[in-house]
């Protein structure tokens, strides 16, 4: 599958 | 035991927990343009941020020794959630990489 797109995925913690 | 070899731009970081919270924010992990862990943010008052020596656009490579290699957001995200939530330790490792050096 392509790379996601990762700026839809940050966690904070 | 598949701990990677420190290089020049390689830190081991121990941040005490001594606030509520570990005030960073990540991005990436396995299968994205960012395959391992990058910080994006450091929040004041938190736990990160009073140790001083992480800092935004470090790459994590391994929490308490647990390689981060390989790890889609979600398992890498989990394993640094459950490093703070631990009662067993008072402290995470964090080893990160500088890629600016």
């Amino acid at each position: 599958s392509p790379p996601k797109d990762y700026e839809d995925e940050v966690t904070f913690f | 035991t598949g701990s990677p070899v420190q290089g020049p731009t390689t830190t081991l970081v121990r941040v005490l927990k001594n606030a509520s919270t570990l005030g960073i924010a990540i991005e990436g992990g396995a299968n994205t343009r960012q395959p391992l862990p990058r910080i994006v943010t450091i929040q004041k008052g938190g736990s990160a941020h009073s140790c001083g020596q992480l800092k935004v656009g470090q790459v994590i490579l391994e929490v308490n020794g647990i390689s981060l290699r390989g790890r889609e957001h979600k398992d890498a995200a989990r394993i640094i959630a459950e490093a703070f939530k631990t009662k067993e330790k008072d402290h995470i490792d964090f080893l990160v990489v500088d890629p600016g050096l």
